[in-house]
């Protein structure tokens, strides 16, 4: 079969960090968004007892595709 | 808890069903969402009164993708459901995704489970971060009452214990890997890693991770018990043998082998012997030593026979540590042994203990 593309898992990502630690959507020049990027998975990492890393590995995506509750793992849901 | 702490300032609350999955009857919907509620109430002094009409505090309904609240559901698997904290309108009420499929048992995703998950957001429980609390947010499937301590605690630091406790035995919380007296339930390799069970979790080592990762035995391995007694890899076969009470279970990585569960006595085990207490491989000598209370035996796994000559000692053969282990395993040529909050890294060449350490050290506390 073939592989899942970088880009899909890091859209995996994004998506999954938007939705459950508020990722910020939308244009704030790449350095910013980067560094929120890697702030919400090292968030993630840290809610999961996960090696906090701050990057996309295996383990971390793997949590990702679990099948879970929707509501986010910080903030007030409304 | 959400921001601001919300939660119901009356402990009296209704709910009603809207409407039903197809996926179960309906009278096991309602038993699931009711058993649910119930194992909320059983810890706090709230009750919940059912309504057929009008709004009730809690409205509960199965819809798929755009239902409504503009929080889409995905299709089948991801996200199983949600629910909205106290308050007034939308807060306290539940939607499942009906592109999942309901189940009253393990089958597929159990409504009890996810209900009392999403119930607990819909009293004021955020998500926990303890992997063997109830709100944590990933699905996992077990029987018995759901809430763990945890669970237990925070709900009742929303709204007090029950006037009239009913007696459920909660869940232990995940185990602390930096616990003083830590100790496991079974060690072995797998395919590079190592794996130790230790209750309902197990933790998974890699050589190259300085984490541990601790995971639910069920969530990985559905077929198998809660509870582990021993564990061996058998790399020749690439296999791992797993052992609770007298029945012994053989995994191909993360598959479990047709055939199996088998009972210990087929390994040749005395019908006396009810479990094992450790086990290990030796890759040198091709036997698997079993360890049951004080005694142990020599599996050849060539010829599929106990060795003569056992059971024997542990404290004769293996001197200088305890008369009974609770794991053991082989690294490096060393044998390591648990027992309870100790491990003795142990020389097989030169009949030895060569170090003492505490068990949690093993996970690099």
């Amino acid at each position: 079969l073939p592989l899942t593309g970088k880009t899909d898992d890091h859209l995996l990502a994004e998506k999954y960090l938007r939705r459950f630690y508020g990722l910020p959507t939308g244009l704030r020049g790449r350095q910013a968004s980067s560094s929120d990027f890697q702030n919400k998975i090292q968030q993630m990492q840290r809610f999961f007892k996960l090696q906090i890393t701050g990057n996309l590995d295996d383990n971390t995506l793997e949590v990702m595709k679990q099948p879970r509750c929707g509501v986010p793992d910080v903030g007030e849901y409304n | 808890h959400f921001p601001r702490h919300l939660k119901w300032e009356n402990n009296n609350l209704t709910f009603r069903i809207l409407n039903y999955t197809p996926d179960l009857k309906k009278t096991d919907v309602d038993r699931a969402i009711r058993s649910a509620l119930n194992a909320w109430a059983d810890v706090t002094p709230l009750t919940f009164k059912k309504l057929h009409e009008g709004i009730a505090d809690i409205m509960i309904s199965f819809g798929s993708r755009e239902h409504g609240d503009y929080n889409p559901f995905d299709g089948p698997d991801g996200l199983l459901a949600h629910a909205y904290p106290p308050g007034q309108g939308i807060g306290g009420d539940t939607h499942f995704d009906e592109d999942e499929h309901w189940t009253k048992d393990a089958s597929a995703y159990n409504l009890f489970m996810v209900a009392a998950h999403e119930l607990g957001h819909a009293l004021g429980m955020a998500h926990s971060s303890d992997a063997g609390a109830l709100m944590y947010p990933i699905y996992s499937f077990s029987t018995g009452y759901p809430l763990a301590e945890d669970d237990i605690e925070g709900i009742q630091a929303l709204y007090g214990p029950n006037p009239n406790p009913k007696k459920r035995k909660p869940r232990p919380d995940a185990p602390n890997k930096c616990d003083p007296k830590l100790s496991f339930d079974a060690v072995t390799e797998l395919r590079g890693e190592t794996i130790i069970f230790k209750d309902r979790f197990y933790w998974r080592l890699h050589p190259q991770m300085t984490e541990p990762e601790l995971t639910l035995i069920k969530f990985t391995w559905p077929s198998l018990p809660n509870k582990v007694d021993a564990a061996y890899e058998y790399p020749e076969k690439d296999l791992v043998y797993i052992f609770s009470g007298i029945r012994v279970w053989a995994l191909n990585g993360y598959t479990l082998v047709d055939g199996y569960p088998k009972y210990i006595h087929k390994l040749g085990l005395p019908k006396t012997i009810r479990e094992v207490d450790a086990a290990v491989h030796i890759k040198d000598t091709g036997k698997t030593l079993l360890f049951t209370d004080e005694e142990y035996w020599s599996y050849d796994e060539a010829t599929g026979t106990m060795d003569a000559g056992f059971p024997r000692s542990i404290e004769d053969d293996f001197p200088g540590m305890h008369d009974e282990f609770d794991a053991v395993t082989f690294q490096n040529g060393r044998l390591y042994f648990f027992h309870e909050d100790l491990q003795y890294e142990y020389s097989y060449n030169y009949r030895k203990v060569i170090r003492i350490m505490r068990t949690n050290s093993f996970l690099y506390c």
